[in-house]
């Protein structure tokens, strides 16, 4: 986290705030609700209290407008700049504005405005940028569900005004993984077009083969209508779908779109009711079959057939020697299965059935 | 950076105009000639602090990630400084 040079924060912990205008793309009480919502998420972890006012000059005066609205800090139509805020003070100090050629939305559907106003109020606040990506106040829109706060807008907004005396437990977001950190696990890795996608906590990490550095996403900024954990995935270049599994439910994409249709539960495949959870998945083009693991077993899906094939489950540790037995990841290249459990990663070839390599999982992430 | 002598083709010249606005309001570039600025050390330097920030690969070149990020819907505040 950041604050502002000279960590410029409201002396007194009652703050007023007044809505100035509202925009027309919502009912006013969906405005009231979102502004209010966004400032107790603060209040919530804080010593402050936060008081509408209805006329007159309040701490922070909330505002829309579009291109130069009276700051000479003009917004730019539609896109680019969405709003922004300034840190506490006397005057304009803690007034935020909101960019009216933006559509504003309750939903994922365009800009949220429940979610900007809670990182535009942290500026009005005294919180600067984050550098992490999973955090409320990193400075890129991304849409998410769920409690808003990272650990590390907690920490930023505590070290400025202490903690809430008050507090109820809040359950904060953890921050986003660290690629390079050497115990790194994955939750789920899968092939979309030629690129690979790493799932790991609310993210996922795209790595193309020409750029050796991976970009780090928030998973519902790509799909909002996925869960924020994933636990396996995979890829059928044939139908060009990839299956997204999360608990009993499974989802496919096509492309960065969700298929219609969508969630389905896991059991449509032909596991058994008594399977809860798909550890790992990966398809294997060379025969047309896609291997779905769970705990210490494995299945076998005929992707032709839209079945089953006989005989399963069957034993991990039995099949793939050399292999740990569970999976968290699993991929497929070239004659290669790249299993990942734990921090390790194992290079299995698939013809001579056995451990080729062992690397750290984090070493396909330009570590 | 490429040398501010060699002609840049249109695409090149609008990725440079919307790094120089992004690192002039975000990142505290002072404004300046965009021929001098684009091989100017300062503005390698302002690349690199914004790759930093964003946990790019620090390169202080407008590679395609870097741009991609500069595009980006974003708050209007700036990232470093006042």
């Amino acid at each position: 986290y950041n604050h502002f040079p000279r960590h410029l924060k409201w002396q007194n912990n009652n703050v007023t705030f007044r809505i100035l205008n509202y925009t027309p793309d919502l009912k006013k009480s969906d405005v009231d609700r979102a502004i209010r919502t966004a400032l107790n998420v603060w209040a919530d972890v804080t010593p402050l209290t936060f008081k509408k006012l209805y006329y007159g000059n309040a701490d922070i005066m909330i505002s829309f407008g579009s291109k130069e609205h009276g700051d000479h800090n003009p917004f730019d139509g539609p896109n680019g700049l969405l709003a922004h805020a300034y840190p506490p003070g006397q005057g304009i100090g803690g007034d935020t504005h909101f960019d009216e050629d933006e559509h504003w939305t309750k939903d994922s559907s365009a800009y949220n405005l429940f979610i900007v106003a809670a990182h535009e109020l942290g500026h009005a606040l005294g919180m600067g940028h984050s550098t992490d990506p999973g955090a409320l106040m990193y400075p890129v829109y991304a849409y998410a569900t769920g409690y808003p706060l990272a650990e590390d807008d907690i920490e930023g907004i505590q070290a400025l005004y202490g903690p809430n005396p008050n507090a109820r437990k809040v359950k904060p977001k953890p921050d986003a993984p660290n690629k390079c950190d050497p115990m790194l696990t994955f939750d789920a890795a899968t092939e979309l077009r030629g690129e690979t996608i790493i799932f790991k906590d609310r993210f996922y990490w795209r790595l193309h083969p020409q750029m050796p550095e991976p970009e780090q996403t928030m998973i519902k900024s790509t799909w909002p209508s996925l869960p924020n954990k994933v636990d396996a995935a995979y890829e059928n270049p044939e139908k060009d779908v990839v299956t997204i599994f999360s608990g009993i439910r499974m989802w496919a994409l096509n492309g960065y779109n969700v298929v219609d249709g969508y969630p389905k539960y896991i059991h449509k495949l032909g596991l058994p009711k008594s399977v809860r959870k798909i550890d790992a998945a990966v398809h294997i083009s060379d025969t047309g079959k896609t291997l779905l693991f769970t705990e210490e077993d494995y299945w076998s899906y005929d992707e032709a057939t839209g079945t089953m094939d006989s005989g399963y489950p069957r034993s991990i540790e039995d099949d793939f020697p050399g292999m740990d037995d569970e999976v968290d990841a699993a991929t497929y290249h070239y004659g290669y299965l790249y299993f990942f459990h734990e921090h390790i990663q194992y290079e299995y070839s698939y013809n001579s059935r056995k451990v080729m390599r062992i690397l750290r999982t984090n070493s396909i992430l330009n570590c | 950076a490429p040398s501010s002598t060699l002609p840049l083709s249109s695409r090149q010249k609008d990725s440079w105009h919307l790094a120089e606005k992004y690192l002039r309001r975000f990142y505290g570039l002072p404004a300046g000639l965009q021929g001098r600025q684009r091989s100017s050390s300062l503005f390698q330097t302002k690349i690199k602090e914004m790759q930093k920030f964003f946990n790019l690969k620090v390169t202080g070149n407008l590679d395609d990630n870097t741009l991609d990020v500069m595009q980006q819907a974003r708050c209007g505040v700036p990232d470093i400084g006042e």
